[in-house]
């Protein structure tokens, strides 16, 4: 699925919120 | 309605243009890489990301100090394309792949210039928590380790001193972001202990309270972020 989209803004937003790091 | 296709974007960066021109094609293709359709992203890929880390490099490298400015700014363009290109799964899996890109956005993590710094050091966070590849972590430490040895520093250093002397909000929460990801993408207690003590040892813990009185909502998720996690350890030991 090279096709999705969005993934950097997504990371990005999960890491601003922090819940990138509460899922972990 | 100038936008080039894939092919001209590649043609012309291979052309050996500087400076303005280089600057100008860069924000162009900034912008394509955005708007167009993850086709575009890809028939420009397969030649285009090689030459955008290879111009990177070079101008990373550059002694043309006349140029300084413009070159940090081509430097800057550079890495904000990269982020556009990495903004779909194509572009991040190719990224991944390239051991030259963490390395030079690595070598982006210098406070000479605040804002492209702030970029780099999201993008390497960004990178540091994808889970398709599990040895990210290390490549990413890694990478940091030789910049820091090239010019003599603690591999920490600049993400630190990136905390302390610059006004930029942006940059410290930045600089904060990739600390919680290096130590929060770490299995072993032992190891996680290892990596806050050096960035404590580095000089954090006498920044964490000016950071705190800063009164930043950006920032204080991600000193709470912080926080949280060492405290968790603690319990853990």
């Amino acid at each position: 699925d090279t096709e999705e989209t969005g993934v950097m803004d997504t990371l990005l937003e999960a890491l601003q919120s922090g819940a990138a790091f509460r899922e972990r | 309605d100038n936008a080039l296709s894939s092919q001209e974007y590649i043609y012309e960066l291979r052309s050996g243009i500087q400076d303005e021109r280089l600057l100008n094609c860069l924000e162009s293709l900034r912008v394509s890489l955005k708007s167009n359709p993850v086709s575009w992203v890809e028939s420009f890929g397969h030649e285009g990301m090689g030459l955008l880390l290879h111009l990177l490099k070079n101008l990373q490298t550059s002694c043309r100090s006349r140029h300084e400015s413009m070159n940090k700014r081509n430097q800057h363009e550079i890495i904000r394309c990269l982020k556009a290109f990495m903004n779909n799964k194509y572009g991040l899996m190719r990224m991944l792949g390239e051991e030259l890109g963490i390395l030079l956005l690595a070598r982006a993590v210098h406070p000479s210039y605040p804002p492209m710094m702030a970029d780099a050091l999201k993008l390497l966070s960004a990178l540091c928590i994808v889970e398709e590849d599990e040895s990210i972590h290390e490549r990413i430490l890694e990478a940091l380790t030789q910049c820091a040895e090239d010019d003599s520093r603690e591999r920490f250093g600049y993400i630190v001193e990136g905390l302390a002397l610059w006004q930029s909000i942006h940059l410290k929460v930045g600089c904060m972001q990739l600390i919680n990801a290096l130590l929060t993408s770490v299995d072993e207690l032992d190891f996680r202990l290892h990596l806050r003590s050096e960035f404590m040892r580095c000089g954090l813990a006498d920044t964490l309270q000016e950071l705190k009185d800063l009164q930043n909502d950006e920032l204080d998720v991600q000193l709470r972020v912080f926080e949280e996690n060492r405290e968790d350890d603690f319990v853990e030991l």
